[in-house]
């Protein structure tokens, strides 16, 4: 792991007496190499390590007697300081019905994630809609409905031949009527590419005016994260953003090229199938998962 | 790439940029610049440089192990696995078409009785598809379903089954024994089954991958690979470094999510698809 290779690289140092910026920039090249191997993105590396640089090259490293050790502290502080300063929580505000909305590639955990809010706002007094926006995946909707059904969660009929942007209008209408305070728009997977797709997202957006937009991505994403990231934030100009699958021994880098790249929070961590499996993200410990 | 007014140096790095871009990952890519650079030390020219690239990354691609024999077995069984969410259902689906279109007869397993409405989407691909499916109701044991499936196939004369299983993470034991029991299953039936076990891969997904190939390997032997989602920016360079670690082919691509959205993997086309 870096810790091991850091030490390997200035344990040579050991007989040499005082250290030199040639050393610490190789132990710079250990923790790019980490970085890299934990899918943050390249670009997002480079700057990363340049940041550091200066302050590897202080006293904190040249001084001291376990300068590996110190390069480590630099890293993990600098890496959680670019995660977040702490928990950023949903954006509920305005008027109810507070429409919150998923969105992400396909199979990125959308739907799932979107039973998981409706628990947690569950837990925090609210009462919850979901509401079934994909009409092209081959029985969403009744995806969807099955979760609802299983967390006694009421779920808008949506039909599929009906188009996404008037679901979710009425859905807002009902909501409204029945007395719901929180709407959880599931919408379909689709690429960032995709000019039509991410048309229909913005008309979405547009129509009912959500107060958080998620982005929800797979934690084990690779140098894609970037690109991913940044059309959707573009695009959207979404309010944060769900990790799903952390609960596999993915490192998790996808986080901090999205988090660089965009610059908004991540707010929750999927940490399995099950319906209570949401929990808040925490950047501290999503910088030590990234480094190993 | 390679615009005029480069220095050799400048190449070099947008070429490692490139490659590690592409999800290649880091060792892969020190590897293939140090091999290139040692087979071709005189490289000069930024066209001979692509093309030398593109022959290492091809001859990477290439593995040992030929793509299983055709299928003699009646019916073939067939077993699909892979994490959550990487298009298993619906590259059963398009593998379905293709076998329909073929002339072959089709059955479908619907062995993943855990994910919300799972059965209900693969019925639907099994309808677009032409294929019979087995089904049994939500909840029921997974190896129960591939067995009865298994069994339905030679009853009815069908030349190939199709054996869909949920989504789980590789890092998950007892899900990983139940993969384990499901194939057994498969065996109990037909002792040569399941003939070709096809791990799915997200092309999206970075350096996790190889954990992937390598715990569902262990666990129940991986034949072949699809790669989905070629449609999106992500290259799926990672299957350079499975192929050349693992041996595994490549077999299949995912570039869409129609029916007709899946072709052979051609290594020729993908090397020149990284540049
Ligand atoms: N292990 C694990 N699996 C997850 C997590 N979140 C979602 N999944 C699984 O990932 C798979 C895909 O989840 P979905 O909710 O269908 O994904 P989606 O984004 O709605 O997919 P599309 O609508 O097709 O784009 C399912 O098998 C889920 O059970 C998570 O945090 N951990
Ligand atoms: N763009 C694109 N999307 C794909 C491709 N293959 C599958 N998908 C989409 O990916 C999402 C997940 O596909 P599924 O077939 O449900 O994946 P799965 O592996 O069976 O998921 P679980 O059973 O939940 O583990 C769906 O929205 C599919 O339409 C592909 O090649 N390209
Ligand atoms: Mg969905
Ligand atoms: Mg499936």
């Amino acid at each position: 792991n870096l810790s091991e290779r850091l030490d390997s690289v200035f344990k040579k140092l050991k007989g040499h007496g005082k250290l030199k910026e040639k050393d610490v920039e190789d132990g710079l090249k250990e923790v790019r190499i980490a970085l890299l191997e934990a899918d943050v993105h390249y670009k997002v590396v480079k700057k990363f390590i340049n940041d550091i640089k200066e302050r590897a090259l202080g006293q904190e490293v040249m001084k001291s007697l376990t300068p590996g050790q110190q390069v480590i502290k630099i890293v993990n502080d600098e890496l959680t300081k670019l995660m977040g300063a702490s928990h950023e929580d949903l954006n509920l505000s305005g008027p109810v019905p507070i429409p919150v909305m998923l969105v992400g590639l396909q199979g990125s955990g959308k739907t799932t994630t979107a039973g998981k809010l409706a628990v947690l706002m569950r837990k925090n007094g609210r009462k919850p809609y979901l509401v079934p926006a994909d009409v092209y995946r081959p029985a969403a909707i009744k995806q969807l409905k099955k979760l609802g059904d299983q967390l006694d969660v009421p779920v808008f009929p949506s039909d599929a031949k009906k188009d996404p942007v008037k679901i979710c209008r009425e859905a807002v209408k009902k909501a409204r009527k029945e007395g719901y305070d929180t709407l959880i728009l599931d919408t379909a997977g689709r690429l960032h590419v995709d000019e039509e797709l991410m048309t229909e997202l913005v008309r979405i957006r547009d129509a009912v005016h959500p107060s958080d937009i998620l982005l929800v991505a797979d934690a084990m994403t690779g140098q894609d994260a970037v690109n991913i990231a940044k059309s959707y934030d573009e695009i959207l100009d979404i309010g944060g953003v769900v990790l799903t699958k952390m609960d596999g021994d993915a490192r998790g880098g996808a986080a901090l090229s999205i988090k660089a790249v965009t610059g908004k929070p991540i707010k929750f961590i999927g940490v399995g199938e099950k319906l209570n499996q949401l929990e808040p993200f925490h950047p501290d410990r999503m910088a030590s998962s990234i480094l190993g | 790439l390679f615009k005029s007014g480069t220095t050799m140096e400048d190449l070099w790095e947008e070429i490692e940029e490139r490659l590690i871009t592409s999800d290649i990952g880091v060792q892969t890519t020190m590897d293939i610049m140090e091999n290139i650079s040692k087979k071709f030390p005189k490289i000069s020219n930024p066209d001979q440089l692509k093309a030398v690239l593109k022959e290492e990354i091809i001859s990477l691609l290439n593995t040992q192990t030929a793509a299983p024999e055709k299928a003699t077995a009646k019916p073939h069984v067939v077993m699909i696995v892979g994490i959550n969410g990487v298009g298993k259902t619906t590259t059963i689906g398009k593998l379905a078409a293709k076998s329909s279109d073929e002339g072959k007869k089709v059955l479908i397993a619907a062995a993943d009785t855990f994910r919300a409405a799972a059965i209900e989407q693969l019925v639907i691909w099994a309808e677009k598809a032409g294929a019979d499916i087995v089904r049994h109701r939500d909840n029921a044991d997974p190896a129960a379903v591939a067995y009865d499936g298994v069994e339905a196939a030679v009853a009815r004369g069908k030349d190939i089954v199709f054996v869909d299983t949920a989504g789980r993470l590789h890092t998950k034991i007892s899900l990983m024994e139940e993969l384990k029991k499901i194939r057994r299953a498969l065996s109990k039936k037909i002792p040569d089954a399941p003939h070709e076990v096809l791990l799915v891969l997200d092309a999206t997904t970075g350096q996790n991958a190889l954990s992937q190939v390598r715990l569902f390997n262990n666990a129940i032997g991986v034949t072949g690979i699809a790669l989905t989602k070629l449609d999106g920016t992500a290259k799926g360079g990672i299957v350079v470094s499975i192929c050349s670690t693992f041996d595994i082919p490549l077999k299949y691509i995912g570039v869409g999510e129609q029916l007709e959205d899946l072709h052979d993997f051609d290594p020729a086309l993908f090397a020149d698809a990284l540049f």
